[in-house]
């Protein structure tokens, strides 16, 4: 039943039908959508192209990932939402103008290692926390 | 598979862009600047190489909880990231992990890592080794005691953290023919106080007991003395090593099969040191 961003121009239709065409429209829009949805996209960040080589021992760079994608309605089971979200896709869809889509962001991070040269060639070892995404949900 | 493709086009980064995300990287790092490490022909030392292995260690255990979670290997990939580092070559730093190894006296070089070390690492957020800055040897008369002297700079360690278990590693050869067959007594102190014209005033940390014949790493716990020196830097006045036999004869550090400074780099000796973070750090704003 709710209206979205786009116009009905087809005010004269009965609700039957205008309801019939959203959720012919609803399925193809969910079918493109489900293609672009929240999911981990992969990124590298390579200590070798910043030219660090002569003081970072390990890792030579990592993969950190990131998020991206839609969190639009209905949210599937893979997309890892919240039920807070779950509930403001909803708002959203009634009012779009003033309740934005939840955000597609990592909701669970790994750390990495690193052991690197400090400026008296002493060596450190070191973990740093939430570096890496493991995974992306709907919050 | 749980991710795709990247959907922006790879390219090089422009100057600006690189010194940007060099900055973002070293602000999450904790560092102030990029450093800049001295002595580039020392990189193959002992201390790095036993580093490299306590890193092996660390991103195995990491490996190992991301595949229990996502059935996957570290950062997606089948097998885990690389072991080894930018020194790959058969000089440098392609290691593998080896398995852990109890041993009081370990005649690896370089050294590897104990079940100590593991259990040090599981509590630790951060692992320093520390490069000996001064090595004297003292040679004296019969009356007097031979020793070593060493030295090092706990004073660049980042606020917040606390040290929770530190080590002093030397590494011992065969000792001279003469002490074949005797038992040595290995002794660490710490430096209470200098003399101009006499022995310095010194407090007995550890001591370990070898057979003369044997050749391999000492590990002495120096726990206290590196929290005390981190803590009271100006009283940091090093560390004294002494050979004895049994019956309280001092043995000259050559004799005694003891490396140091004219050693080989993968023998010389070190401080390593095992840190919590003690408290929060917030990065400032930008």
């Amino acid at each position: 039943a709710a209206g979205g961003k786009k116009k009905n121009h087809n005010r004269n239709k009965s609700v039957g039908q205008q309801e019939a065409s959203r959720s012919a429209k609803g399925g193809e829009l969910n079918t493109s959508e489900q293609k672009q949805a929240c999911k981990k996209h992969e990124l590298y960040v390579s200590f070798r192209d910043l030219g660090w080589q002569d003081w970072i021992i390990a890792p030579e760079g990592y993969a950190a990932f990131y998020c991206d994608g839609e969190c639009s309605f209905p949210l599937n089971a893979h997309m890892n939402a919240t039920n807070h979200a779950i509930v403001q896709t909803l708002v959203h869809l009634m009012f779009p103008e003033n309740v934005p889509k939840p955000c597609c962001a990592p909701t669970k991070l790994n750390a990495i290692s690193v052991l690197y040269f400090d400026d008296s060639s002493n060596v450190i070892l070191k973990k740093y926390r939430n570096m890496v995404v493991r995974s992306c949900g709907c919050h | 598979d749980n991710h795709v493709h990247s959907s922006f086009i790879y390219r090089r980064l422009r100057n600006h862009e690189r010194k940007e995300i060099q900055r973002e990287i070293l602000s999450i790092l904790g560092l102030p600047h990029r450093p800049r490490p001295f002595s580039p022909g020392k990189q193959a030392s002992s201390a790095p190489l036993f580093m490299l292995d306590l890193y092996n260690a660390m991103t195995t255990e990491e490996e190992e909880a991301i595949q229990q979670s996502t059935g996957k290997g570290f950062n997606g990939k089948a097998h885990g990231l690389p072991r080894k580092g930018f020194y790959g070559s058969p000089q440098g730093y392609s290691r593998v992990a080896q398995p852990y190894r109890a041993a009081p006296l370990s005649s690896q070089s370089p050294p590897q890592t104990t079940s100590h070390d593991t259990n040090f690492l599981n509590d630790a957020d951060m692992v320093m080794s520390f490069v000996n800055l001064v090595e004297k040897d003292k040679d004296f008369s019969h009356q007097r005691r031979h020793h070593k002297e060493f030295r090092f700079d706990l004073t660049q360690i980042p606020e917040g953290e606390a040290v929770t278990a530190a080590e002093f590693r030397i590494y011992k050869d065969r000792s001279h023919v003469r002490y074949e067959n005797i038992t040595l007594k290995v002794t660490v102190y710490q430096v209470v106080k200098e003399y101009l014209h006499r022995d310095a005033e010194t407090f007995l940390l550890d001591s370990r007991k070898i057979r003369a014949s044997d050749g391999g790493w000492l590990v002495f716990d120096i726990t206290a003395t590196s929290n005390h020196w981190v803590l009271n830097p100006q009283q940091n006045m090093g560390l004294q090593l002494s050979v004895e036999t049994t019956d309280g004869r001092s043995i000259n550090m050559k004799s005694a099969g003891v490396v140091g400074r004219s050693g080989p780099q993968s023998k010389q000796p070190f401080l390593v040191a095992f840190f919590k973070a003690s408290e929060v750090l917030f990065r400032s704003v930008r």
